[in-house]
């Protein structure tokens, strides 16, 4: 099972 | 005051077909540079990245910075009144709190005048732009659009795994499974139909198929499309505009 990320999870808020 | 005249009312219908069922609004940033847009779709797992350059209309010009909210499924609405050849013009004043949308007939002497309201958009914006990248893949976008259809019939998430000399795209559910596998091509005659892979490292990544959906709206924007994989990142899909680019940040699926 595959869990899907968001991208707050990689990018930080500008 | 902001005044932009495509050559085409085509190229701005076929952008905002590709982000309106991703985003339902978003802030149009303008400049004198051009036109930027950044949105992050409901469920925050795909990013739109949208840059018109200047050199994109056949005329601009953007006096000071202005931010048109703008709704995707109003804004499609209006622009699908104009026929695919018509030059497009969008004007705003400075404190505007409506966007004037023209179309001209090149043939007729026909000129057909609307207006839309904007909106007031909070938007919290992404840092993306310093993102590394492990492999780049270049492939004709039908191409890459038609896999994207194809495995999301077997499965809700497409696994990319891209090797020195082959990307392998693969999906499997309760059906079956099936892959494709591309390599790369060089085709003189028909350099749209080359496909490029490099690679600094092993790439094994899973998005969800939904979300490529959305993506390869895009299609016909561009004959080809670049895929930017880093392993344990988002991908990055990008369509080239004439000047400019519509990108998509995707973030990957990762095993619990």
């Amino acid at each position: 099972f595959k869990k899907q990320k968001t991208l707050s999870d990689f990018f930080p808020a500008k | 005051m902001l005044e932009g005249k495509f050559e085409e009312a085509s190229l701005l219908k076929k952008i905002v077909e590709a982000m309106k069922d991703c985003v339902s609004s978003c802030n149009f940033n303008c400049t004198e540079n051009g036109i930027s847009v950044q949105a992050v779709d409901n469920s925050r797992v795909l990013l739109i990245s949208l840059l018109i350059e200047k050199d994109t209309f056949e005329e601009y010009r953007c006096d000071r910075n202005i931010t048109l909210g703008i709704g995707l499924g109003s804004f499609s609405k209006i622009i699908g009144n104009g026929a695919n050849s018509d030059y497009l013009t969008i004007q705003a004043e400075d404190d505007a709190d409506t966007l004037g949308i023209i179309f001209e007939d090149k043939v007729k002497d026909k000129i057909s005048e609307y207006n839309l309201k904007l909106l007031d958009i909070d938007a919290d914006l992404l840092e993306v732009d310093a993102m590394e990248t492990d492999a780049t893949i270049t492939l004709p976008s039908a191409d890459f659009a038609k896999i994207c259809k194809d495995m999301k019939t077997l499965s809700e998430s497409l696994q990319i795994t891209v090797t020195k000399d082959s990307a392998k795209f693969q999906s499997a559910g309760e059906i079956g499974s099936g892959s494709v596998v591309i390599k790369p091509k060089t085709d003189i005659d028909h350099p749209e139909e080359s496909i490029t892979i490099s690679l600094d490292k092993p790439i094994d990544l899973s998005f969800g198929s939904k979300y490529l959906s959305d993506i390869i709206k895009a299609t016909s924007l561009s004959q080809k499309v670049t895929i930017k994989l880093t392993e344990d990142s988002p991908g990055v899909f990008e369509y080239k505009l004439p000047s400019g680019y519509l990108r998509f940040y995707l973030a990957p699926k990762f095993d619990e």
